[in-house]
């Protein structure tokens, strides 16, 4: 099962529309796909449909009482699982803090369903905390949505060192996958300068042995689009919602991203 | 001293720039304006164009070290004054856990300057943790920039309800000043009906004696503008860097709300 983390700590860059669109555009190809909801706002929740106060394990259950993954889990769309998110996540870094091996538990509920599934994304809030080190250390790959501004890049290379940090220490395999630009305003020269930056700092990482030496910036980026911010609001992804739009043609572009690197895995 | 704390957990929705551009306003109109950087990513810092590696204390010396709040302060722009942050912020959630008093450390902190300024602002990171917490002990209102989307709506619950706490146990006098509807694309239509929902909730409240039971929706929105995201590159206010554009007169409409509204305090 190829686990991908879609993190970047800067919060509002568009991770929970990249992996709820991502992920159905990949199920919709065909591919099983597992999407874990470890955002205590339980966006990703919310944006497939499901309700987070009707959730009564989750995430929160599989992290903390050890509940098995294949029994929180639910399907939500063909080829589509999730695990949903509830307000009690809110309380999972402290409590996670105080459990051995806190920082491997997801990795170790995972292994039981990943005969199951071809796809597992995961969705992270924006902080670096001890859920976050959990889908770390679960992963492969690390997926970075990056909004093309300035403010944005700030935390990029803190972000990077927190990757480096868990390959060294609890995870040696994992790597950065790609930056995927996200509400790319085209007519403004900002999106091109910030591109220009990270490819050039990623130009330079080659070969340097660190988990972002073979990362690059996605020949896709997700233009601005309203429709990315109305589709959620009906519970629906934006292929549901307005196929032909944008949105959902940059995302159905990820999608195929991913499925064309499949053997590089 | 009118203190304020700009607040919401939801991530990128336009917390720094309100801070950075109305206190800059401010400033100009001729307040003596105070601004505190209490989220450990620095960004209030970089906008006003101030490096965090080179703050020697900042905001940690004072929240954890006890140090004076007048010996870590600069003059940043005529008026405007500055408590920096730097990266050994993103340690004092932890051992502010450890303190006694611990929510009451920056109210404290604030008392011995409260002479010298008529507007303290406080710039909070996207998250209801300690810090947070402080600020809001600190303050008398709370600013809540908020973008006009669905999933931003969310949380709009949990930080009305994590004020009113605040409100009961720590701070009577603590009460929502208003909501900054931020990013706001007037093409579209999702802006009017999150709009219409929030006005609709804040007119049920009136009289409810909550903490936002006098709360409105100010009448000045900010409109998208690239430059305003183009500002924090050259570490300048959107005052400085372009005067006429639409984010300079839309956050200069917003001082004179603020400015407006003096008299009820
Ligand atoms: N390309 C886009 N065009 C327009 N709006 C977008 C786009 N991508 C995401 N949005 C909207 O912008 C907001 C932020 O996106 P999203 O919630 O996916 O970011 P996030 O990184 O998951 O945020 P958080 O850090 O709070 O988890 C949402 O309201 C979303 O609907
Ligand atoms: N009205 C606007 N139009 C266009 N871009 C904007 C606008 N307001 C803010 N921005 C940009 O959007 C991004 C998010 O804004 P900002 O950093 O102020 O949000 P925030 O709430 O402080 O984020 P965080 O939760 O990370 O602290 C920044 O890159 C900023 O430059
Ligand atoms: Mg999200
Ligand atoms: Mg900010």
């Amino acid at each position: 099962m190829r686990t991908i983390a879609v993190l970047n700590q800067k919060g509002g860059v568009g991770k929970t529309t990249t992996v709820a669109n991502t992920a159905a555009a990949l199920a919709m190809a065909g591919r099983r796909v597992l999407v874990l909801d470890l955002d205590p706002q339980a966006h990703l929740t919310i944006h497939l449909g499901v309700e987070p106060a009707a959730v009564s394990g989750g995430a929160y259950h599989v992290m903390i009482q050890a509940t098995p993954m294949d029994q929180q889990i639910m399907m939500v769309r063909p080829n589509l699982w999730l695990l949903p998110a509830n307000i009690h996540l809110v309380g999972a870094e402290a409590e996670l803090a105080g459990l051995p091996e806190r920082e491997t538990i997801l990795r170790h509920a995972l292994e039981a369903v990943a005969g199951h599934f071809e796809y597992c994304m995961i969705d992270c809030g924006p902080s670096l905390g001890l859920l976050t080190l959990n889908a770390l250390s679960a992963a492969q790959e690390v997926l970075i949505p990056l909004q093309p501004h300035f403010l944005a890049l700030q935390g990029f290379g803190q972000l990077l060192q927190t990757i480096e940090l868990v390959n060294r220490r609890i995870n040696p395999g994992l790597k950065v996958a790609g930056i995927l630009l996200c509400m790319y305003d085209s007519r403004a020269s900002l999106p091109q300068e910030v591109k220009a930056d990270i490819e050039s700092f990623l130009a330079n990482a080659r070969g340097s042995g660190t988990a972002w030496a073979d990362a690059q910036v996605l020949p896709t980026h997700i233009r601005r689009n309203i429709k990315l911010a109305e589709a959620p609001s009906y519970g629906k992804t934006i292929l549901e919602y307005d196929p032909a739009c944008n949105g959902a043609e940059d995302y159905r572009q990820v999608a195929a991203y991913l499925m064309a690197t499949e053997h590089v895995q």
